[in-house]
């Protein structure tokens, strides 16, 4: 499943 | 985490801080689009949900944390305590025009079709054009104070940090999310003329006036 990047930058 | 993320989280951070400075020790809010950063507000709210579904770090609760504190208390400086001061009539930036179409692209074109999802995807779509406000009553005035071009200015640096670290990513961790570059890209390429204005005016110790 791809994670959306933004969950882990601010 | 890598050098330019967190380069770009702490311009981020001094940005919003100049900001909130300038406005409480000058009590004024003179030549601040306040609807810039209502929009920015709502970046912030509908972006940081996850604040309650999902714990990634302490640095990353404490960041979103202050960032939306630091949001919310410009907002309230602008519209309630020092409102008297607040530029409403070169204001005029019509904000619907910006989260309407937003809104309908983040229903159309995100990674998953959930709530919490289409509220991110909403606030990055968001996040990329929320300055035009701002940028639009400076092109209206013609002018802007020093302080305020030093606030845009490490706004625009975070979103060109942030750049880099996505190519960063990309390279050593294979890693990428199209939907947060491209926003970035157009978030970013908005600051140029302004970042050229700024070096060539500002950092000359002149003050930031279009021509007529």
């Amino acid at each position: 499943e791809q994670e959306s990047a933004g969950k882990d930058e601010l | 985490m890598n050098i330019f993320r967190l380069a770009g989280d702490l311009s981020h951070l001094a940005a919003i801080i100049v900001l909130l400075l300038k406005i409480w020790k000058t009590r004024s809010c003179a030549g601040i689009s306040g609807k810039s950063q209502i929009l920015f507000a709502l970046v912030f709210t509908t972006r940081y949900l996850d604040l309650f579904t999902n714990f990634i770090s302490p640095y990353n609760t404490v960041m979103k944390m202050i960032y939306l504190g630091c949001a919310y208390a410009t907002v309230y400086l602008i519209y309630m305590k020092f409102k008297a001061t607040y530029d409403g009539n070169h204001d005029t930036f019509r904000a619907e025009f910006l989260v309407v179409p937003v809104g309908g692209l983040a229903f159309l074109v995100n990674h998953e079709f959930s709530p919490l999802e289409i509220l991110w995807t909403f606030s990055i779509y968001l996040e990329s054009v929320a300055i035009l406000p701002q940028l639009f009553m400076i092109s209206k005035t013609g002018e802007a104070e020093t302080i305020t071009t030093h606030y845009l200015f490490a706004l625009g640096m975070y979103r060109a940090l942030y750049l880099i670290n996505w190519i960063w990513r990309y390279y050593f961790e294979n890693f990428f999310d199209l939907i947060a570059i491209v926003a970035g890209c157009v978030q970013t390429i908005l600051y140029c003329d302004f970042f050229y204005l700024y070096i060539t005016k500002v950092l000359q110790g002149k003050k930031l006036s279009l021509p007529a």
